[in-house]
C-alpha cells in the first residue's frame, strides 16, 4: 500500500501480513495486508484494528475492528462512544450528548466509511472501504503522534516502512517496456480482478497512458497521482483510482495547509513535462 | 442528604441509555453516580441509606471491573495532556457533580497526518 507518514514522507511498501501503523501510550493502529494479484509483491489492506487506550478519567479503552465488507459503526463491545458524560446529562437520552463525549464513532457512509473522534487526544481517524480493500487516515497533534517515537518497535506512520519493504514507484512508472519490477506479476501482465464476481476472471494491468488518463479524471496530483498510476498499472483495477482520490480528499480535509504541501503536478513522477 | 436524588439520576440515566451492567457505558453512569454521592457526603453523615448506597456502588464497580470509575486521572502511565484544564481545586473526596475534567485536548495545535491506502 501507499503510506504517508507523520513526517510527510510518501512511500509505497510491500508489508504483507500484520503491521503496526501507530503504537504509543494513547493509541494503537494495526493493519493486515494481503497480496492483490498472484505473483506480485504489492499488497492491499484487508483488516484494520484501532485501540484507543484507557488509563485516565477521559479515556475508557475502546477497540475498533474493520475488515473487508465489515466496516461497522461501533466498537467491538457494541458501544458507539466512551468517556464521562457531560455535566447535567443525567436522564437525557444518549443521542443528546454523544457528540460531547471524548470518544465516539460517526458513520459517514453505512458499511463503507466511518470516522472515529478522540476529543481528549485531538485525534480524528478515518476508515474506508473502497473497492475490495480498506484505507486508513489519521489526524493527530504532533506531540501525540510522535510520542514514544524514539523507542524500539515498528510504527509505519512514525518511522516509515523498513527499507527492505519499500517499492520504488518511480521505477514502475517509468519501467514500462524496460523490464519487470519485483512489484509486477511474474507471468505477464494479466491479473485477477479484485472487483470481478468471477474468481477466475483475469484482467490486464493498464498501460501507462491509460492509467494516467483515468487518474487525471480524479484531479489527483503529486504523489497521489503516482500512487494511482502505480495501482492501475499493477492491477488494472479502476477502484484504486477512487481509493487514491479518497486518500487525497482526506489529506486535504484533515490538514488545513495540505494543499501547500503538495506539488501541483499532474504528470507522473519523472515523466517528461513533470515540471 | 441528597442520596435519593443521586439514585434517581442514576436510574434515569441507566434506563434512558439502556446500558447493561458490566458494560463500559454502565461504568460511565456508575462513575457519575459515585461523584453525585460523594458530593453529598457531608450532609449524609450517619445516614444509613447513604452508606448502604456507597457500599453498593463500590461493589458494582468491582463486579463490573470499572477500574477508571473514581480513579485518579493519568493512571496507567498515560500523560495527562488532555487534563490540563481540570479544575485546580478538584478534591476526590468531595467533588461537585459537574467537577469533571473537560476531556478536550489542550496541547499544542500543530497537527500531523498519516494515511495508508491503495496497493
Amino acid at each position: 500500500p501507499h503510506l504517508v507518514t507523520f513526517n510527510g514522507d510518501f512511500q509505497t511498501c510491500k508489508v504483507a501480513g500484520a503491521w503496526p501503523l501507530i503504537d504509543n501510550a494513547y493509541l494503537a493502529v494495526s493493519v493486515t495486508n494481503e497480496a492483490v494479484v498472484p505473483g506480485s509483491s504489492a499488497t492491499a489492506t484487508t483488516k484494520i484494528t484501532i485501540i484507543i487506550k484507557g488509563g485516565s478519567d477521559c479515556a475508557p479503552e475502546r477497540t475498533y475492528e474493520a475488515a473487508v465488507d465489515s466496516v461497522p459503526a461501533s466498537f467491538v463491545d457494541g458501544s458507539q462512544w466512551g468517556g464521562p458524560l457531560p455535566p447535567g446529562s443525567s436522564g437525557l437520552p444518549s443521542s443528546a450528548f454523544e457528540h460531547l463525549v471524548p470518544v465516539r464513532i460517526v458513520e459517514k457512509e453505512p458499511g463503507r466509511h466511518v470516522e472515529i473522534h478522540a476529543r481528549h487526544l485531538g485525534a480524528t481517524l478515518i476508515v474506508r472501504q473502497v473497492g475490495r480493500y480498506l484505507t486508513f487516515a489519521a489526524k493527530l497533534p504532533r506531540e501525540i503522534a510522535l510520542q514514544g517515537a524514539g523507542r524500539e518497535g515498528l510504527q509505519l506512520c512514525v518511522k516509515g516502512c523498513p527499507a527492505s519493504e519499500r517499492i520504488d514507484v518511480g521505477t514502475v512508472l517509468l519501467g514500462s517496456g524496460h523490464g519487470r519490477h519485483p512489484s509486477m506479476p511474474s507471468s505477464g501482465r494479466f491479473y485477477r480482478s479484485q472487483t470481478s464476481e468471477s474468481p477466475s476472471a483475469l484482467v490486464k494491468g493498464m498501460t501507462r497512458d491509460a492509467a494516467l488518463a483515468l487518474c487525471r479524471e480524479y484531479n489527483l496530483t503529486d504523489y497521489y497521482l503516482d500512487s494511482c498510476m502505480f495501482d492501475l498499472m499493477t492491477t488494472g483495477d479502476p477502484s484504486f483510482s477512487l481509493a487514491a482520490s479518497r486518500a487525497q480528499a482526506d489529506y486535504f480535509s484533515l490538514l488545513p495547509d495540505a494543499a501547500n504541501r503538495l506539488a501541483n503536478r499532474t504528470w507522473p513522477l519523472g515523466a517528461s513535462g513533470s515540471s | 442528604c441528597k442520596v435519593d436524588s443521586c439514585t434517581r439520576q442514576f436510574q434515569q440515566a441507566a434506563m434512558a441509555s439502556g446500558v447493561r451492567r458490566g458494560s463500559a457505558a454502565f461504568c460511565v453512569i456508575l462513575r457519575q453516580y459515585s461523584d453525585c454521592l460523594r458530593s453529598t457526603a457531608r450532609s449524609c453523615r450517619g445516614h444509613l441509606a447513604y452508606h448502604s448506597t456507597i457500599t453498593l456502588v463500590q461493589n458494582w464497580n468491582g463486579d463490573s471491573n470499572c477500574s477508571y470509575v473514581g480513579g485518579a486521572s493519568g493512571a496507567g502511565g498515560a500523560p495527562a495532556i488532555f487534563n490540563k484544564d481540570r479544575p485546580r481545586n478538584h478534591d476526590h473526596h468531595s467533588p461537585k457533580v459537574d467537577d469533571s475534567p473537560s476531556c478536550t485536548y489542550q496541547g499544542r495545535p500543530e497537527v500531523t497526518h498519516c494515511s495508508f491506502y491503495g496497493d
